[in-house]
């Protein structure tokens, strides 16, 4: 619909349900989507920061949605 | 928050670059 794949949806709605200010960090992504394995994570989410969906905070680890606020 | 000045202004500064390219590629698409 959004001409995201469904991995790359799943990954975008987890983040933009995180709270935190420092948004969502790789291994918490993980941790909820136990059915991907990291390196499916890390591809979902380079897309979507390379697409602005996404921006890194802190660190390269933890991520926040531009839809957020 | 826990965040100290030097990691909200970068927080905010990804947040305006993603922004952009955000819009960038929306207008690509269009």
């Amino acid at each position: 619909v959004n001409g995201l794949t469904a991995h790359q949806s799943q990954v975008l709605n987890l983040i933009k349900t995180c709270p935190v200010p420092e948004g969502m960090s790789l291994q918490e992504l993980k941790l909820q989507l136990c059915n991907m394995s990291m390196s499916t994570i890390k591809q979902a989410v380079e897309f979507l920061s390379s697409e602005g969906h996404i921006y890194s905070t802190v660190d390269d680890d933890h991520y926040k949605s531009t839809d957020a606020e | 928050s826990g965040l100290t000045e030097d990691q909200k202004r970068r927080i905010e500064e990804n947040r305006q670059k993603a922004l952009a390219r955000r819009a960038e590629r929306l207008a690509a698409q269009r």
